[in-house]
């Protein structure tokens, strides 16, 4: 295992295991600036870890990011621990997080499905959904961007167990939705949520499971479309922006129509680079790239929530 | 551990409605073990469904006789993958 973050290569995919490892690294390396909770336990007893960034202060606004809730999803988690070493780095030197840092504080669960993520490097490289095992469901696992209080249910999800969109038997069925749920709602200031997934290049905002469509739907796609434009200034690569539910198809249960009903306005999914040529394949060269186009939007995110606090 | 050989990756467009219903309904057709990687969305939209091999023909001549044209994205994901399991391999080395 790498004795360092300044070691560590970037520019591969990891297993679950050297993921945890960097994460106690950079933990280690950073006592003043980073901290890792455990928000709770997997179905398969694995620890739920959340790296909180905080130059201090109580119960601040806070950013909230996750990765590799679809554990197949591999450029996800990579990205993900990208972006952890990325905000060590600049957090002094890059105006836009030197001044969110000043006043609010930065979560950052890379790996959010970790029982699928380990099944993905030992068993099925394929697998997306959780390992739950629910009674009366011959297949197992449940898709956890369908399990949450949001339309749950609804069309755009399945009733299937063996379905890969399959909701599960009650809404925060799954331990790794109900982790968050529970840190979300105890929490109570979180300002800015965003769930990134691979792939097809695409940032969406709520709603999936509504045509109805968001009270800040003008704001959002404004802040979609400068956002877009970050990213694509860097490597050129073409994204799309919306509304789930316009922009893709019909999704109930999702993560970030929960979060925008639960009051974050800042609530937004991307799916991250391929083109069409690897899907969730993507040759791990294209980690950095993705990971540092994908930051370039995040910044934009970041810069209006700080602009407009609410 | 599960093994891809000889699975393709077929990348389809529909571009009217009926193809797009055609390849919606795929998805009810569990015997052939389809996994869509980018579901139907849309017309023009790109549907990626990996097929495993002893459904490759079948459905290939399914779409075929339904004049849905097709390519192909990934020829064998077992190659794709060992190449992953390489790369990781020599970065950990």
């Amino acid at each position: 295992l790498p004795l360092s973050t300044s070691t560590f290569d970037y520019s591969s995919y990891h297993t679950l295991d050297e993921i945890y490892n960097f994460m106690d690294l950079l933990v280690a390396e950073n006592p003043n600036l980073v901290s890792k909770l455990e928000i709770g336990r997997s179905t398969e007893n694995r620890p739920l870890y959340v790296l909180k960034f905080s130059k201090g202060g109580s119960n601040r606004p806070a950013f909230w990011i996750d990765t590799g809730i679809h554990s197949r999803e591999w450029v996800t988690q990579a990205s993900g621990v990208w972006f952890a070493k990325k905000i060590v780095q600049d957090h002094e030197n890059d105006q836009v997080l030197a001044s969110l840092l000043d006043t609010m504080d930065i979560f950052l669960e890379i790996v959010t499905n970790p029982d699928g993520f380990a099944f993905t490097h030992t068993k099925n490289r394929m697998w997306r959904k959780t390992r739950s095992k629910h009674s009366g469901s011959i297949c197992v696992g449940v898709d956890p961007n369908r399990n949450w209080d949001a339309g749950f249910g609804g069309s755009g999800a399945s009733s299937n167990p063996c379905s890969e969109t399959y909701h599960g038997p009650y809404a925060n069925s799954e331990p790794e939705v109900k982790a968050i749920v529970d840190f979300v709602k105890s929490h109570g200031n979180i300002k800015a949520f965003v769930s990134i997934h691979s792939y097809s290049q695409l940032l969406l905002y709520p709603y999936g499971y509504t045509r109805t469509p968001v009270p800040d739907q003008k704001e959002l796609h404004e802040i979609s479309e400068k956002a877009v434009a970050a990213l694509t200034s860097l490597y050129g690569t073409q994204y799309k922006y919306g509304s789930i539910i316009t922009t893709i198809y019909q999704a109930s249960g999702g993560t970030i129509d929960w979060t925008y009903d639960q009051g974050i306005k800042y609530s937004f999914t991307f799916e991250l680079r391929d083109t069409g040529r690897y899907g969730f394949l993507l040759p791990a060269k294209q980690i950095i790239p993705a990971a540092e186009e994908t930051w370039l939007a995040l910044q934009v995110i970041m810069q209006h929530t700080l602009d407009n606090p609410y | 551990t599960e093994t891809f050989v000889g699975h393709q990756v077929l990348r389809i467009i529909p571009t009217s409605d009926e193809e797009l219903q055609k390849v919606q309904e795929l998805q009810d057709l569990e015997d052939l073990q389809l996994d869509f990687w980018l579901e139907p969305r849309g017309l023009g939209l790109p549907v990626d469904v990996r097929v495993p091999f002893p459904s490759l023909q079948p459905l290939k001549v399914h779409l075929e006789a339904n004049g849905i044209s097709y390519s192909i994205m990934i020829e064998d994901v077992q190659e794709l993958l060992e190449q992953e399991q390489t790369e990781m391999l020599r970065s950990s080395r």
